[in-house]
């Protein structure tokens, strides 16, 4: 089971403040509960799925986009400023409360949705359980930011030591080509010094025989 | 002997190499393995 | 300004929830604001600077080592299962609320602090400003886990990234050598191949050198 909570206040008047609690399963198309407070009284109401298939259908919107919208407004999914709600309270007793909300376009607005809330028999217990449930979101996102920050460190570390190892590498490799070349240079060279005395034993060999046949020319 | 060392002199060089025979990748690299760290 | 709301309950009657708010400046030890509420009543109370000092003094706790303990029971930065509180009403108006913490040690538990809370005048503005404070810490929270996430997100690929860069640079050392070595065989065999005919025409000048020789001889 999903839930959301969100501070609202009424276009009628601003200056109050409300919290909207919307509870639904998987997908909020099925239908969902509703909770309002004002920190002392709630009210409660739930929209059904055929009441989501009506209210679509009176705005020829495909449902699906209808779904959309309503995300957007009650799970503040969407920009804030493209949405307001409105309360007004039934009877002055405030058993009976109507909770609206609507969609702005530039200059007109039209209503996405509004409901009949009753007030709830146990405020203080709504209230509480209101409250418990954002303590515990609370928690929940601590714990998840302390994994993420955990991870993010082992990541960092990571990088480190795979900055370490590829400047090593690059080292190596660089190392690698010298120490070959001075080898090679080494080798190479002797088989020169061979190649230079074998020149000259051969030089010295054919001054040996053509010197007497010279001689004798 | 230094016969031995006479006929071995006149057939590599001072790192192992035979001055003739062709080499190949394998002995080119355990001739250079062999040769110490030239540092 | 720092702020902490916690669930507790109450040992004289532990199926009651209450929400706990302390709020203190940078250090707790200069005093702290207590607000109780049972989401339909709420009291508040402040402990001052010397009033901590006091405390310490009667338990003969040096004052560091009772502002951590008193971090660790108000702000819930111990074990929980190490500290109680308690709440007693004073009269039946519910006017007046005692406020106590202890701490568990194995076999007994001393009182780490007690206070009267009196009744505030408006509970719902006070409920509308600890849910308010709740909302604003998930969205903190939400933000700094996707903050978190992305630089998550950041780190993986940037470990991607070395991780195919050191590949790369093993198998550049590994074709370096394999390079290297080719050309230098093909150098070394042409030298080979010239000490072996510079050896040949030696051989040959030798003969026809000692060959007349050996002739006359």
């Amino acid at each position: 089971m999903e839930k959301k909570v969100s501070r609202i206040c009424p276009v009628s008047d601003p200056s109050t403040t409300y919290f909207l609690q919307i509870t639904w399963e998987k997908d909020l198309g099925v239908g969902f509960d509703v909770i309002l407070t004002d920190g002392q009284l709630a009210w409660a109401g739930r929209v059904t799925e055929d009441e989501i298939s009506k209210e679509a259908a009176d705005m020829e919107m495909e449902r699906e986009k209808y779904i959309e919208e309503l995300q957007k407004v009650l799970l503040f999914r969407g920009q804030t400023d493209k949405y307001n709600f409105d309360i007004s309270k039934g009877e002055a007793s405030g058993e009976c409360l109507n909770f609206s909300y609507e969609k702005n376009l530039k200059d007109v607005s039209f209503r996405l949705g509004s409901m009949d809330l009753q007030a709830v028999s146990s405020p203080a217990e709504t209230i509480r359980e209101m409250i418990s449930y954002c303590l515990h979101s609370i928690m929940g996102l601590q714990t998840k930011n302390e994994d993420l920050r955990k991870e993010n460190e082992r990541l960092l570390s990571d990088v480190d030591d795979l900055q370490g190892q590829l400047l090593k590498c690059v080292e190596a490799k660089e190392e690698l080509e010298t120490e070959l070349y001075k080898r090679f240079i080494l080798v190479l060279n002797e088989k020169k010094a061979k190649i230079r005395s074998l020149q000259q034993c051969l030089k010295e060999a054919k001054e040996a025989t053509e010197g007497p046949t010279l001689k004798r020319d | 002997s230094s016969e031995t060392k006479e006929h071995f002199a006149c057939k590599y060089d001072r790192y192992g190499d035979s001055y003739t025979a062709d080499t190949d990748m394998a002995q080119l690299k355990g001739l250079f393995s062999r040769m110490s760290n030239l540092r």
